[in-house]
Formats: C-alpha cells, structure tokens, sequence
C-alpha cells in the first residue's frame, strides 16, 4: 500500500491519530494514549481496479494497463479504495462499575489501502 | 461502499472542508470504538479506583500466557479485573461484592475463566483455613442464595489466588456475584483478609461476548 504523500490523488492510507485527552476520554481508557485510526483515500481508475497493494506484479501491470487502455473513461466503475490490511486495537480501560477491562478491538487500524 | 452514481465516497470527489473531515472522522472513531465494546456511551465513572489499586494489581497480573483459540473460533474476548466491595465486612467474616457492566451482559457473556486474588495478614507460623462461599441472586427476587462452598489453607501471608467455579462463573455472566471468606476456628482480634487501597481484593475474568450463540462453521 501506499502512504499519502503531496498532492497525490490516487488511493492511499491517510494517517489520523484520535487524542483520548483531547477528545476527553483519558479519564476512562487507561491505555493506549491514543487511536491510530488511519483512513483510505483517492482515486481508482479502472487499470489499478482489483490490485489490492496497487502493483501486485510486472505481469498485473500489463494486464491492468491493457484493461485500462481497452476501457471507457479513467474513473469511478465501481472500484473504491479500500482498506486492504488492518490490525486490531488494544484497549486497556475502566467500565461503568469501575472495573478494568483489556480487550483486543478486531480490524480496527488500517494498515494499508488499495483499491477494490 | 459505491454511492448510487457509481462513485465511492473515498474516491475524493466529495470532500469536506479540513475541519468537517475532521469532526467527522473523530465522531466515526468514537462511534466505532463505542459499537465495539458494546458501550452506548462511554463509561461514567462512579466508584474511581486509586493509582495505589492499580499498580499493585497490574504488578500481581504477570500470569503464564493463555492459550489462543484459533480465529475463527472466537468472539471478541475480554479480560476483566473487577474490585471487590467490602462495605459489609467485619472481623469476623469478609464479604465481597461484584458488580459487572450491563451493556455487556446484554449481549449475552460468557465467562470462560474467573479467579479471586485477595491478600491475607496472618501471625508468623499459623494456618488458618478459609471457608469460601459463594452467594447467587435468588431466581425471582434481590436475595441471595447460597450456592456453593469450600474450604481454602492458608498458611502464608500475601496474595492468594483462587479460581472461581462454574457457580460463580454463572452469577458473573448474570452481572452481580457476593462471596464471603470467613476464617475458621481461632478468633481474631483483626480481619485477616486486608481491604486497604493497594491490598484491595479483586477478581480476574476472561469472557467472551456472543459465544453462547456463536454456530460454528465447518
């Protein structure tokens, strides 16, 4: 996958941390800090449509590149940028009778994007 | 998910201003983290614990690794530390109240392990035995019911672990559960189980939201 850099406006993974003090939930989530969110964003046009990682390999970019050159239009098609990887998120905090709770939130964190 | 005129939301043809995004996105990582703990809202804190509670509880947790269950086997699991009540104790027996989250049970918990950790103060070269007992909710109504009993040795100070049978495994996963230590025998002229901010008696849980229903695939 690839990480949002510049004025690039093809799919990518877009960081964004969420700050439990600043949103106020320090008091009730002993750890971590903070949620790696991360989210996918950009274009897919058709000849990267089904590649999820982008270039998977010399041989799939040939194929996409004759797919695209045989295709009508350059985007949209049904093909979204997506997350292609996510990792769970660990939570360690207090409940509403006090209690402390460790848990693992499953596909939580993206981790990489590609399109669909 | 593509949008009715085959545009995908995330495609950037229709952004938001920063701060929209913004706002947006931390209201999306709230709602979702809520969703994912089947929390309604976040958690108000009404009994806070004290640091001295916590450390001393994290130090006592270094524990052999559980075992992992394949994926596809599990809901999402959690590991509960609950700190006991002792608002009805007195010298001669120690009460311990739970109390577990209602969001949670809603859902339907399963308790798939649950151990008391509590510290003991005795005279040097004593033992002293240990009735456990274990009170449920009565069936129709708040009153509590014996349901089972047994007897512990202890013959050291410091922290002594109990694993919790399949009676107080239930009364968890209903939401409330009472034991009740009392020392056998000699009397004393103080509670041997201590309650103080660091000695605080707790349970450990392992559950698993959803698992009672779960079908399993073949």
């Amino acid at each position: 996958g690839i990480d949002c850099q510049g004025g690039s406006r093809m799919c990518c993974r877009q960081e964004f941390f969420v700050d439990f003090r600043e949103i106020g939930w320090h008091d009730w989530i002993i750890q971590p800090e903070g949620y790696t969110m991360n989210f996918c964003t950009g274009q897919c046009p058709v000849h990267v449509a089904g590649m999820p990682g982008i270039a998977a390999s010399f041989h799939t970019a040939v194929l996409n590149l004759l797919k695209a050159n045989t295709a009508a239009g350059t985007t949209g098609g049904g093909s979204c940028c997506v997350p292609t990887a996510r990792r769970p998120l660990s939570l360690l905090y207090y409940d509403r009778d006090s209690n402390i709770v460790k848990t693992d939130i499953p596909d939580m964190v993206v981790e990489a994007c590609g399109c669909s | 998910t593509p949008r009715a005129d085959s545009q995908c939301l995330a495609c950037g043809k229709h952004a938001l201003d920063l701060e929209s995004q913004r706002k947006l996105l931390l209201h999306l990582a709230k709602r979702s983290i809520l969703d994912k703990l089947h929390l309604s809202q976040r958690p108000t804190l009404s009994r806070p614990v004290s640091r001295a509670a916590l450390r001393t509880v994290l130090q006592r947790l270094h524990g052999p690794p559980q075992r992992v269950l394949p994926e596809a086997d599990r809901g999402q699991e959690y590991e509960i530390i609950s700190f006991a009540e002792t608002g009805l104790s007195n010298i001669n027996h120690t009460r311990l109240d739970f109390h577990f989250f209602s969001d949670r049970t809603a859902g339907g918990m399963e308790i798939l392990q649950a151990s008391l950790m509590f510290f003991v103060q005795l005279p040097p070269n004593t033992t002293w035995t240990l009735k456990v007992r274990v009170f449920v909710l009565g069936p129709r109504d708040a009153s509590l019911t014996l349901a089972t009993q047994r007897l512990l040795e202890v013959d050291a100070s410091g922290w002594h672990q109990l694993l919790l049978g399949s009676e107080a495994q239930a009364a968890c996963s209903q939401g409330h559960l009472t034991l009740e230590l009392v020392p056998e025998g000699q009397v004393s002229q103080s509670s041997v189980i201590l309650s103080g901010a660091a000695r605080r008696p707790f349970m450990t849980a392992r559950v698993r939201v959803g698992g009672k229903h779960r079908v399993r695939r073949h």
